[in-house]
């Protein structure tokens, strides 16, 4: 473990824990997408599959419970919270995943590291990752105000990853010099997709106006 | 070669 990646962890859990209390405080997920939290929760069940079989250590271990359980119950609230999902409007989050999803699930099978059901599922996690936010960007260019909340955890949800760029550079020049293209690349693009919305972002900050994303 | 591929980043 290096402070990059606890960083990076750290800011992930910050922006669940975030989305979460909006939502439990507000009852409300307006400006959220289901889509893009549906698409999280199968990254994570797909990458996490090994929970039940490899121990790394307890804070790994209880990183994926937290993920899982919050991500599972950011949809649950979403989809059948009497309250919450009156303030979910699914005409303005039309992103159709499954032009997500199996992409990247075929990609995972022509390119991994190895063909095992385990390795395969990870790599399709790391592929569905790099785009599951796609969704949520375009409902973003589609909301007229965005709410500070909201900008705040799309902000959060992309630094993660950034976090993770430094701490895999880091890795590779003091541990063990081991090539891994996969989540390499996969983090990249990752980044690189919420690259315009950093810079409305931190515009909007800066000059102390509200978040707009051009249409 | 397989067993050696860790996955232990979140």
């Amino acid at each position: 473990m290096n402070a990059f990646r606890l960083a990076g962890d750290m800011t992930h859990l910050l922006s669940i824990i975030l989305l979460l209390h909006k939502i439990r405080a507000m009852k409300s997920c307006a400006g959220i997408s289901l889509r893009t939290q549906e698409l999280y929760v199968i990254v994570f069940v797909t990458r996490y599959v090994d929970l039940s079989m490899k121990y790394y250590s307890f804070y790994n271990s209880i990183m994926k419970i937290v993920f899982l359980g919050t991500s599972i119950s950011i949809v649950w609230y979403m989809r059948y919270h009497k309250v919450v999902k009156q303030t979910y409007n699914k005409d303005v989050d039309t992103f159709r995943h499954i032009f997500l999803i199996l992409p990247c699930f075929v990609l995972a099978l022509l390119i991994n590291r190895a063909f095992t059901v385990i390795e395969v599922l990870w790599t399709f996690s790391l592929y569905l990752e790099a785009v599951a936010i796609l969704p949520q960007l375009v409902l973003l260019q589609r909301s007229r105000n965005i709410d500070n909340l909201t900008g705040n955890y799309v902000f959060l949800l992309g630094a993660y990853r950034a976090f993770y760029l430094l701490n895999w550079i880091y890795r590779f020049f003091i541990e063990n010099h081991q090539v891994r293209w996969i989540p390499w690349l996969s983090g990249l693009l990752q980044t690189a997709i919420y690259a315009d919305f950093f810079y409305y972002y931190i515009k909007s900050w800066k000059n102390r106006e509200k978040l707009k994303l051009p249409a | 070669f397989v067993d050696d591929l860790p996955h232990d980043e979140l």
